[in-house]
């Protein structure tokens, strides 16, 4: 299954929940890969890969045809591999503006992989330009973090927009899988008012599990590691595990 | 004085500088123009200011040649005024690629309103894109607002760059004016860790008022206020009242 990881708010946890739901899935035995499609190259990073070693990366694939087989890398968890973002990501929106079939890229470049792979998890930059309907275009669901504050209901309205604009012109079965509600913090009316505001909004697909600020989380990219190597115990930890037990069950009934 | 406030990782405090340095510069008589040119439109819903109503926007600046005096709206505050965001706004990167000039449609928009303001300040989207590289065209200096977090630093390299592309290329005149450390959290080693790096990185150019997390910053903008008319007491308003003094004095002396 392919899930496009998407919010074009910037700073909402999307690489945060694409490197920890990846390694928790792996830990469960899935064979998970991991799509880096955003410039920054933070999930990447996260995962401790320096992308001046990189090789072939997402560009490779999307621009001059290169294979995921060739481009994925293992990381240090057994089951999760890494298709490593590079700088001159930050280029190929421009260059894709003139390209035929721009907005499939992506997906012909997944799909020899969707048979080695159980989940396959693209972690969107922070906008909604060809890189992301790229995304959208390849993907079977769309995993929606929203940070519990203030801005967090304004642009999502904007994205399930464009979500339904790439099913009607090029992925019918495309769906919001889930929300999630990200950085959730106890001590504030904030986070509560926000919550029942997306659950209102959203129903049923706003996942159960809430992450909560955590500070263990925006530590753990700085050690290289998922935060499941960084501190198992800790409640950004429990989350994740929590979470990727939830959408495993969801998402994929047995 | 032209400002632009850009920083591609996403969720560091661009709009929140925007936004508070403004409203502190207005009430000490300056007068300050804002410019949303981030699509999210979060500049403009955080005054307060429905986008359904605005008229005249950025995007007709920057692809129909209107004029700033036509789209500039006045605020709640005395002396500070908007020029707003719109959702078309999303499709002007696109719509400019190919059209001659495009990086400096925003200056050219911008030069007439020069004597009218003091201090005009341009919040970026989260991209280096051709709306940021419209920004960093137009603008005499740069503010980066980076977040005491991890990943902090990976992307300022890449942003340097651009801006050193921007001034050989467009704009002769265009330096980092000042780095800005947000959402500094005193009780984690790692915004210490950070801020050691971002000081040793860019040395005087780091702001000494440093911004800490502080949930009355993230409830201002639901409110429609910039912080100072929201909690002007809490730690957040007092940190960005310091700071609109200091870079007043360092970046305009008398
Ligand atoms: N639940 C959490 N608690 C505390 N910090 C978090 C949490 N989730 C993410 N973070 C931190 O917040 C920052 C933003 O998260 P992250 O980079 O995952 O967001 P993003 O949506 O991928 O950002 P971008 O839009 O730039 O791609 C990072 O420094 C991350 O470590
Ligand atoms: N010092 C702070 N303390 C606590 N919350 C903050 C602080 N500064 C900003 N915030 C909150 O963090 C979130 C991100 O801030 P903001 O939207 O200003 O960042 P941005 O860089 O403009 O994001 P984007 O990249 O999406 O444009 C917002 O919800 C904001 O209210
Ligand atoms: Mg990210
Ligand atoms: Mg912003």
């Amino acid at each position: 299954m392919i899930l496009a990881v998407a919010n074009q708010k910037g700073g909402v946890g999307k690489t945060t929940t694409v490197v920890n739901l990846g390694a928790y899935w792996a830990r469960a035995r899935w064979k998970v890969l991991l799509v880096d499609l955003d410039p920054q190259g933070h999930a990447t990073s996260g995962l401790g890969v320096h992308r001046a070693y990189v090789r072939t990366s997402t560009y490779d694939c999307l621009i001059q045809g290169a294979s995921v087989r060739q481009a994925a890398l293992p990381t240090e968890l057994d089951g999760l591999d890494l298709l490593p973002s590079s700088l001159d990501l930050a280029g190929a929106e421009v260059e894709l503006v003139n390209s035929p079939g721009r907005e499939q890229r992506l997906r012909q470049a997944l799909e020899p992989a969707r048979q080695r792979y159980d989940w396959i998890l693209v972690d969107c930059p922070p906008s909604l330009g060809l890189l992301t309907v790229n995304a959208l275009a390849a993907a079977d669901g769309v995993l929606v973090p929203i940070q519990c504050e203030f801005y967090a209901l304004e642009g999502v309205a904007q994205l399930v927009r464009t979500v339904e604009a790439v099913r009607r012109a090029l992925n019918p079965g495309l769906q919001v899988a889930a929300v999630i509600l990200t950085m959730y913090d106890p001590r504030t009316n904030l986070s509560e008012q926000v919550a029942r505001e997306v659950r209102a909004h959203f129903g049923a697909r706003v996942a159960k599990t809430v992450v909560p600020r955590s500070v263990r989380l925006a530590e753990a990219p700085s050690h290289g590691k998922p935060v499941m190597l960084y501190d198992p115990y800790s409640k950004g930890a429990q989350a994740y595990e929590a979470l990727a037990q939830e959408l495993a069950a969801s998402l994929r009934p047995a």
